[in-house]
């Protein structure tokens, strides 16, 4: 409409912006499609499924920190390749990084996710809910498996998805962002490439507002997951003081 | 900046995913 803001930009701008956030999701999605397709498709035995089920509440965090944390500096690697992003003042970029970097791990879940066994590849095979029981968050487990299993039915391309990580990454709502502006304009490039891409790749319309109700999901688990967080802090704050990668401390404020 | 140590560092490395 002619209030929208958007920055104008050319087909063949939209068109080279696209190929440089796919590659740089390429270069740094942790597995690569070839990678998951030879992957077995094995889920754990139930033996196995019991024995993470008896470790320790404090061990089994500690796994999942150090899992996710791998996958975060990988994020980190995309947010370095995203065209402008090493631009922004260095506040901003910890800023966007801090909001938003577990979003992207959560986005980037589908590709890893197994709908029809709801399972996810974790340490090595396919891992059901029940695999981490002993977090103490059912919960918020179930709503991360819900997530990811209706990422997957959208189906999205690599493309599709690497411009939808982007855009949640380059969030310009975050708090504490200096150069606001600059931000904004990056995010309303990054959403004109992906709409650029949805309609290149014939998706029905639906898909765009399906993807912002999606935006508002990923806050929500990331919340949840801080708020879980720190109640297992409250329980062992030298478990996490110690034990925990001192990148996901510094990320989640532990 | 302290406060956000590795962070800054991994911002300011020049590594590729197969260094990590």
């Amino acid at each position: 409409s002619n209030r929208d803001p958007s920055p104008t930009v050319s087909l063949a701008e939209l068109d080279h912006l696209v190929q440089i956030i796919s590659k740089s999701h390429l270069e740094t999605c942790q597995y690569l499609r070839e990678e998951l397709q030879q992957m077995s498709r094995q889920n754990f035995q139930q033996d196995e499924v019991e024995s993470y089920q008896s470790k320790p509440r404090e061990a089994m965090w500690q796994l999942c920190a150090v899992k996710i944390t791998e996958a975060i500096q990988y994020v980190v690697e995309f947010a370095k390749r995203i065209d402008g992003f090493m631009d922004l003042c260095q506040n901003d970029q910890i800023v966007l990084l801090k909001a938003g970097s577990l979003e992207v791990v959560f986005v980037r879940m589908c590709r890893v996710f197994d709908s029809q066994s709801n399972s996810v590849y974790f340490d090595g095979k396919f891992a059901g809910p029940d695999v981490f029981k002993g977090l103490g968050c059912d919960d918020l487990i179930s709503s991360v498996f819900d997530f990811a299993k209706s990422m997957c039915s959208l189906h999205l391309t690599e493309d599709e998805l690497a411009l939808f990580s982007a855009f949640v990454l380059l969030s310009a709502d975050r708090s504490w962002l200096q150069e606001k502006l600059q931000v904004e304009k990056l995010q309303q490039k990054t959403q004109l490439a992906l709409q650029h891409v949805l309609q290149k790749n014939q998706r029905e319309h639906g898909v765009l507002s399906k993807l912002r109700c999606k935006v508002s999901a990923l806050r929500s688990l990331c919340s949840r997951h801080t708020e879980k967080l720190s109640a297992f802090r409250a329980v062992y704050p030298d478990i996490v003081q110690t034990h925990f990668p001192p990148l996901y401390k510094e990320l989640f404020g532990a | 900046k302290e406060k956000h140590k590795i962070l800054h560092q991994l911002l300011q490395n020049s590594t590729s995913p197969v260094d990590l």
